[in-house]
């Protein structure tokens, strides 16, 4: 464990603990994705399979169950418990453009090919692009809350942090995994426009708003 | 170096 993927995991950690919030506090999901979410859901349902039958630290045990159970949480308010506050209108990404490329990449381009490491790889793939149809209905709409802009923000950040945390690894624990790298990498870039948005705009108090 | 055994993080 480095201080980057400690701070990359609370990074996250805070996003999801965000989102959870904003939508039970707000009795409302409205400006947000239920498509991104449920992709995450697809993510961290592939990621950690291996949940019970790999223990590497109660940390990481308990680090995933709260990623998953809040994840499906998530999905549960949006399209169950606050589904008359959904936007429907304004989340129509395909996320079949999503699903299926990284489906088939995941089968052509991975470490190992066993189901488990596949679905890993599958994962990876997916989370890099899962936020797609959140940034999508953000543009769409023209704007979005600041807290949602803030959840953007961690979330975004999380896996930036962890491109410091695999360089690090390279360096001091001589190792790497390339296929993680790529896709952290284009999770970041895919970011890299809102970030720009955050610290010119929500940082300064305004109200995110894209232009149209 | 060594490749992907980084299944310990997250």
């Amino acid at each position: 464990m480095n201080i980057f993927r400690f701070l990359g995991d609370i990074s996250h950690l805070s996003a999801i603990i965000i989102l959870l919030l904003k939508i039970w506090k707000s009795r409302s999901c409205a400006g947000i994705s239920g498509k991104s979410q449920l992709l995450f859901a697809i993510v961290f349902t592939t990621r950690y399979l291996d949940l019970f039958t790999n223990f590497i630290s109660f940390y990481n045990t308990s680090m995933k169950v709260v990623y998953v159970a809040s994840s499906y949480a998530t999905v549960w308010m949006i399209y169950s418990k606050f589904k008359a506050t959904y936007d429907g209108n304004h989340d129509t990404f395909r996320v079949e453009f999503l699903i299926v490329p990284t489906a088939i990449l995941s089968f052509l381009v991975n470490h190992d090919f066993t189901p488990l490491e596949i679905l890993w790889t599958f994962s990876i793939y997916l989370e890099s692009v899962a936020i797609l149809p959140q940034l999508f209905m953000v543009s769409k709409t023209g704007e979005a809350e600041t807290i949602t802009s803030h959840y953007l923000f961690a979330l975004g950040i999380y896996r930036t942090l962890y491109l410091f945390n695999w360089i690090w690894r390279y360096q001091f624990e001589e190792f790497f995994d390339l296929i993680a790298i790529v896709a952290g990498l284009v999770q970041t870039v895919l970011y890299c426009d809102f970030f720009y948005l955050y610290i010119t705009k929500v940082l300064k108090g305004k109200k995110l708003s894209l232009p149209a | 170096k060594r490749e992907n055994c980084h299944k310990d993080e997250l």
